[in-house]
């Protein structure tokens, strides 16, 4: 099974 | 003063098309170098990044910054009114509170403009990092549209796995599985036609087929899409449109329990 990573677990806040 | 005109009106309404379904409101950051616009969809899993350098436009004046949050699906009914030959020209005053989008007829005849007002957004911004990816893959945009639309038949996910071989999509659900698999083109005659893979690692990524087939409304901008992937990072799937910039999408894989 898989679970939805999001996306600014990898990208920082700007 | 913001003005941007461009003759080819109907790259303004296929952008549209390709954003409207995945965000609801935006912001257009408009400077001296061009229009930007970076949003996430509702649920943080995608992200859309688009770039219309100024050299691209027909005419381009941008005398301050300017910031114009906009409400997508107004937007994209206001561009539905213009044909796919006209000009079509953002115009907006410095710290107005309203665009103004005109459209001409090739022959000058039918000359329409509609004011839509904009809206203050305080979104989130992310910082992209500068990557290397292990794998690019270049193919046909149509042919990416038909795979994600076939597969998301088979399941909700798709495992893209990319090799030195070539690359495999799949889908596995309950009423069976599918793959597709394309090898990198041996000789290429049209570059729009070929299947190019570059790649350092080999790469297996997992991701929700609903984004991908949301991603693929932009097919119309580019005959080609370009892939990019390495383990554990989010997907870039880019679309150039010709001489004036790119729509990117980044896409959170999904992560086995």
């Amino acid at each position: 099974l898989h679970s939805q990573e999001s996306l600014p677990v990898f990208f920082n806040d700007a | 003063m913001f003005e941007a005109r461009l003759l080819r009106g109907s790259i303004l309404k296929k952008v549209l098309e390709a954003i409207k379904d995945l965000l609801t409101q935006a912001t257009f950051d408009c400077d001296d170098s061009g229009i930007q616009l970076q949003a996430m969809d509702n649920s943080h899993v995608s992200l859309v990044s688009l770039q219309l350098r100024a050299d691209g436009f027909d005419k381009y004046r941008c005398d301050r910054n300017i910031s114009m949050g906009m409400n997508l699906n107004s937007v994209a009914k206001i561009l539905k009114c213009a044909g796919d030959k006209d000009t079509v020209t953002m115009k907006a005053q410095d710290n107005a509170d309203t665009v103004t989008f005109v459209f001409e007829s090739p022959n000058q005849e039918k000359v329409s403009d509609y004011e839509m007002k904009l809206m203050n957004l305080d979104l989130e911004h992310l910082g992209i990092p500068e990557t290397e990816y292990s794998c690019t893959i270049r193919m046909p945009s149509a042919e990416f549209a038909r795979i994600c639309r076939d597969l998301s038949q088979f399941g909700d996910s798709m495992v893209i796995a990319c090799t030195k071989e070539g690359v495999k999509f799949s889908a596995t659900g309950e009423i069976g599985s599918a793959n597709i698999k394309l090898a990198q083109t041996a000789s290429v005659d049209k570059e729009e036609e070929a299947v190019i893979i570059e790649m350092d690692e080999p790469v297996t990524l997992t991701f929700a087929c609903q984004y991908l087939n949301y991603f693929t409304k932009a097919t119309s901008l580019s005959p080609q899409v370009q892939l990019s992937m390495s383990a554990d990072v989010p997907l870039v799937v880019e679309y150039r449109i010709q001489d004036i910039g790119h729509i990117r999408y980044y896409l959170a894989p999904k992560i086995e329990d």
